[in-house]
């Protein structure tokens, strides 16, 4: 703990490791008792007009933030939670007026979709999934897949809702005899589903028919987890987190790699290995990557943000106001950075 | 390691592993 702070304060002032590839946009603070757990942004629709809004979760209460003309952000909307702490939100692509999200203590127990009446715009919740949740993932088409319970007891299951946010109809997918620890979507392939599971392996679904197609074992480092897959000629490229990876003389501290597999012949090689450059420390706390970038919050309290294609380290963002980061999301509706810290704080960077 | 190690390609690997796996 000791040495990180000290990292932290050798570190040179922001302007100086960061020229101009993150501008702060605007900033507000979620005036709350319990600790924030996560921010997500999405298109939440009133009176017909649909609006780029701000998600904040604490532990207990969920709250949905209007952009005002000034830059600055109103709170609307309020999702009050009493028996199950937030764990976590689950932004799901294409629904405009629905929010879901996981609770738990240290994993997940249930997820809630929270919406508004239409009458009234009073909040409401509806619980859509409860169990022993090892797995969420909201994917485009306004589909959520989880996992739920561990190894051969394992369902995987797709719901889909309509588009006022009503859900339509399950699917099941067939499980693979091994705990799932993250699914991943595949951009330029809708119906294909990656899912890293404890074992180090990345399983491949059809999603359409729910076929599990193919097991590819990744030798990375251990709980490897994807993020994100990219189809491209014939081959998948996918984006993996290390949260467990040892620094090493080589190499760094290794926080992101691409791998490339052919699912045909179920093997991988890595291509690119994203490090943190020299003089900085700390290892995978959570990230996001969106299109060709991936950003992270180390241990140490830094955002770092990689851009795949070229390859290196874009941005650093030391701790701000004194405080860590603890959380960073991609907007997801345009080119934003969210970066969250633990009292509330909420920091929108255009990259 | 190379790509060279990945083995022969298939651009219709999802139609073909889709066709291959059990229903």
């Amino acid at each position: 703990h000791s040495i990180e702070q000290t990292e932290i304060s050798d570190l040179p002032a922001q302007d100086s490791l960061n020229p101009g590839s993150l501008q702060l946009v605007s900033k507000f603070k979620n005036p709350s008792s319990s600790c924030s757990v996560d921010v997500s942004a999405m298109w939440w629709e009133r009176a017909a007009a649909k609006e780029p809004c701000i998600i904040t979760a604490c532990e207990d209460v969920v709250s949905l933030w209007k952009p005002l003309d000034t830059l600055q952000w109103k709170k609307v909307h309020t999702w009050h939670f009493t028996e199950v702490p937030v764990l976590q939100i689950v932004p799901v692509p294409d629904v405009y007026n629905l929010i879901c999200v996981a609770l738990g203590n240290l994993e997940i127990r249930e997820i809630r979709a929270l919406l508004c009446s239409s009458g009234d715009e009073s909040e409401k919740q509806v619980l859509l999934k409860s169990g022993n949740i090892k797995a969420v993932l909201g994917l485009t088409k306004r589909r959520l897949v989880s996992s739920i319970g561990t190894f051969c007891n394992q369902q995987v299951q797709i719901m889909t809702f309509t588009e006022d946010g009503g859900s339509k109809d399950e699917q099941l997918l067939m499980p693979p005899d091994e705990t799932i620890l993250a699914f991943a979507e595949v951009q330029g392939m809708q119906d294909a589903l990656l899912g890293t599971t404890t074992v180090n392996n990345i399983v491949i679904w059809n999603l359409k028919t729910g076929q599990l197609l193919k097991k590819v074992h990744i030798d990375s480092y251990q709980a490897s987890v994807c993020h994100r897959a990219y189809s491209e000629m014939g081959l998948l490229f996918v984006v993996l987190s290390h949260p467990c990876a040892k620094e090493s003389q080589a190499f760094g501290s290794p926080v992101f790699q691409l791998l490339v597999i052919n699912p045909k012949t179920a093997q991988s090689v890595g291509i690119l290995l994203c490090c943190l450059p020299p003089g900085q420390a700390g290892r995978f706390l959570e990230g996001d990557v969106t299109g060709h970038v991936a950003a992270a919050v180390l241990t140490s309290g830094t955002v770092a943000v990689w851009d795949l294609l070229l390859g290196h380290c874009t941005a650093l963002l030391p701790p701000a106001s004194g405080q860590r980061w603890s959380l960073v999301k991609w907007s997801g509706t345009d080119s934003h950075l969210l970066a969250g810290q633990k009292d509330g704080s909420v920091f929108i960077y255009r990259y | 390691c190379s790509t060279a190690d990945l083995g022969p390609i298939s651009l219709n690997w999802f139609e073909e592993l889709s066709s291959e796996a059990p229903p």
